[in-house]
């Protein structure tokens, strides 16, 4: 039951859909929990959606973890996101205000087939699990699988290199029942936040080219109320701007097309740390990770309820 | 063990870039030898003034130690023994049971 879910440790794939069920189940003034459609290998890709039943539609946040497989962290933030904005609806008015005047979809498990495959066999894989015909090789990076710039800069045609683009944008079904359901709900969603591991970074667009974004004063402040947020819980330093000059060049990411597809706020987060365990983040930092991550998303957000 | 203990021994390098020569060096050393890339995501985004974080196999190290002391470049060890990381990170399930 809900009582006893440990945020504080890692799940696997299945107490994690157990867990959305039971948050569907237990909190149907504030919760409704969709099906996006399948993965490559058939399972459902679940999302919660959190905020106050109210017409008419209101501004939207989409927050997805665990494009990448082996970045565990990702899927534990977006729990522990939906824990906290529940139980401190009500007793935390700036939770309680973006509950009331915006909708958070999250995703806490995008790329369910290589989490599962991370779970069970290889534990640093990163990619999908879709076959190729040609290669033995499986899988494709679902962060540059995007239709924007697919298959350029920073990313590989080769199917068995980390960084395969996939033999055509949106080949993903999991890609693609995201990218529909964005498009689909275009007008009111107003940021798209990803969430990766490790890098202790806030990244915006763009990633495939150097050019400033048009908003790119906006999109910088916000950023920066986001690290200052973060860093007021326990002192860690996030480095932030433009993923192209920030992290490095790629084509075919999420926040790039989110951005291009006319999302205004598009963030990808890297967590921590910054190479001390790499992706084998122990549980016992879960806590102040999701803690001061929490912090910056809920900056972000509120900044969508005041004009820039 | 999880994963049927495959990590075993496994170690994961952090490697310190200085200069150019340095990045082509390195290159040319990943090429031989199969390593998981962790940061940045592959070769070809290797560049100076940076690190290089890569999942070496058991097998390799000595390999890979001996080719970057002859090229003097500056590595360490970040993680020594990561079947031994990964147990710790979610302890194993009796120990899950028992928290």
């Amino acid at each position: 039951s809900e009582s006893q879910y440990d945020y504080e440790v890692y799940h696997s794939l299945e107490e994690i859909q157990n867990w959305m069920f039971e948050m569907n189940r237990s909190h149907p003034e504030l919760v409704t929990m969709l099906s996006l459609g399948k993965s490559y290998e058939g399972r459902q890709l679940y999302v919660l959606q959190l905020g106050k039943r109210n017409l008419p539609p209101k501004k939207s946040v989409w927050i997805d973890c665990g494009i990448h497989a082996r970045e565990w962290i990702g899927p534990a933030f977006c729990q522990w996101f939906v824990k906290e904005a529940l139980s401190s609806y009500k007793y935390d008015s700036v939770m309680t205000q973006l509950l009331n005047h915006l909708d958070f979809f999250i995703m806490p498990v995008f790329n369910v087939d290589g989490y599962r495959f991370s779970w069970n066999t290889d534990r640093f894989w990163r990619k999908t699990r879709s076959k190729n015909h040609k290669f033995h090789c499986r899988g494709v990076d679902a962060n540059r699988n995007w239709k924007v710039k697919w298959g350029n800069v920073g990313a590989s045609s080769h199917p068995c290199d980390d960084t395969y683009c996939g033999p055509f944008p949106e080949s993903e079904p999991e890609v693609k029942a995201v990218a529909k359901f964005l498009r689909k709900h275009k007008k009111h969603m107003k940021a798209y936040i990803s969430i990766h591991a490790y890098a202790q970074m806030l990244l915006y667009p763009y990633s495939y080219k150097y050019e400033p974004i048009p908003n790119f004063n906006c999109v910088e402040s916000a950023a920066q109320s986001a690290v200052t947020a973060l860093y007021s819980a326990y002192g860690v330093r996030y480095r932030y701007g433009p993923a192209a000059t920030t992290l490095y060049v790629s084509s075919g990411s999420s926040i790039d097309w989110a951005y291009r597809n006319g999302i205004p706020y598009a963030f990808a987060f890297e967590l921590r740390d910054t190479g001390h365990f790499g992706f084998l983040l122990p549980e016992s930092l879960i806590k102040p990770t999701c803690t001061e991550t929490l912090k910056a998303v809920k900056a972000i957000a509120l900044g969508l309820l005041k004009k820039c | 063990y999880q994963y049927n203990n495959r990590y075993a021994g496994d170690q994961v390098f952090r490697i310190t870039l200085t200069n150019d020569t340095e990045v082509q060096a390195l290159k040319k050393i990943l090429g031989l030898i199969k390593v998981d890339f962790w940061q940045p995501i592959s070769a070809s985004l290797i560049h100076s003034n940076s690190t290089v974080d890569v999942h070496v196999k058991r097998n390799d190290i000595q390999h890979l130690h001996a080719r970057l002391k002859l090229e003097r470049i500056k590595f360490r060890m970040l993680i020594f023994d990561l079947q031994k990381e990964i147990e710790k990170q979610t302890g194993y399930p009796s120990s899950r049971k028992r928290r």
